[in-house]
């Protein structure tokens, strides 16, 4: 099976 | 002062009509060079970015930056008020707690304003970078539409395959397996009909079907759809607001357990 990432893994919170 | 003339009514419709799928409520970051919107949907896996460019609005001032919280919800129920061809106003006071929608009817004999409660919402901004995609595909908006809706009956993914030569979606499941191969259009009369490919090299990634689906929301706002992917980052999903802006879902692709 496949999991979702959240986006918080790919950008940084500003 | 803020106050946001839109000849066209329908356009603000169709903008709260492709994200109200995602989000219940949003800020609305109005400043001199128009309005922006950046929220995550609840799960944090999606997120939606919009922007309304000064220049598209037939009317635009706004005096100082104002961030507006709305419930998405009760902005329908207004919005839902405005016949498509009524000129609408947005009007809030600096510092207010409230907005107020302005309709007009096109001869001026029906004009209605709604006043609606603003909200403090916390909402977290994620910085994202201008990014060079491997992938750059363009569509027909209603048929990425068809597809995403075709493919969600098979499974909860998506796999989007993109070559040179066009454009592979696939799905499976329970029932079978399904797939739709797009080819490069060769002779372009109508750009709104074509698919284009820009690729520096090829990307197959796998996605989730249902925001997929969510994101096509918005196809009455454009007749072209485009996709940018690169290995390992999140997909954008992007239509052009008329010559007003542009509103962009971005979604990360699904990863090996």
């Amino acid at each position: 099976s496949r999991l979702q990432p959240f986006l918080k893994d790919f950008y940084v919170p500003h | 002062m803020f106050e946001a003339r839109l000849v066209q009514s329908s356009i603000l419709k169709k903008v709260l009509e492709a994200i109200k799928d995602l989000l219940n409520e949003a800020t609305f970051d109005c400043s001199d060079s128009g309005i922006q919107l950046q929220a995550m949907d609840n799960s944090h896996v999606s997120l939606v970015s919009m922007n309304l460019r000064s220049d598209g609005f037939d009317k635009y001032r706004c005096d100082r930056n104002i961030s507006m919280g709305m419930n998405l919800g009760s902005m329908t129920k207004i919005l839902k008020c405005a016949a498509n061809e009524d000129v609408v106003t947005m009007k809030a006071q600096d510092n207010a707690d409230t907005v107020t929608f302005v309709f007009e009817s096109p001869n001026q004999e029906k004009v209605s304003d709604y006043e609606m409660k603003l909200m403090n919402l916390d909402q977290e901004h994620l910085g994202i970078p201008e990014t060079e995609y491997a992938c750059v595909v363009r569509l027909p908006a209603g048929e990425f539409a068809r597809i995403c809706r075709d493919l969600s009956q098979f499974g909860e993914s998506v796999v989007i395959s993109c070559t040179k030569e066009g454009v592979k979606f696939s799905s499976a499941g329970d029932i079978g397996s399904a797939n739709i191969k797009l080819a490069q259009t060769s002779n372009v009369d109508k750009e709104e009909l074509a698919v284009t490919v820009e690729m520096q090299e090829p990307v197959t990634l796998t996605f989730a079907s249902r925001y997929l689906n969510s994101f096509t929301k918005a196809t009455s706002l454009s007749n072209v759809v485009q996709l940018s992917m690169s290995p390992d980052v999140p997909l954008v999903v992007e239509y052009r607001i008329g010559e007003i802006g542009h509103i962009r879902y971005y979604l990360a692709p699904k990863i090996e357990d």
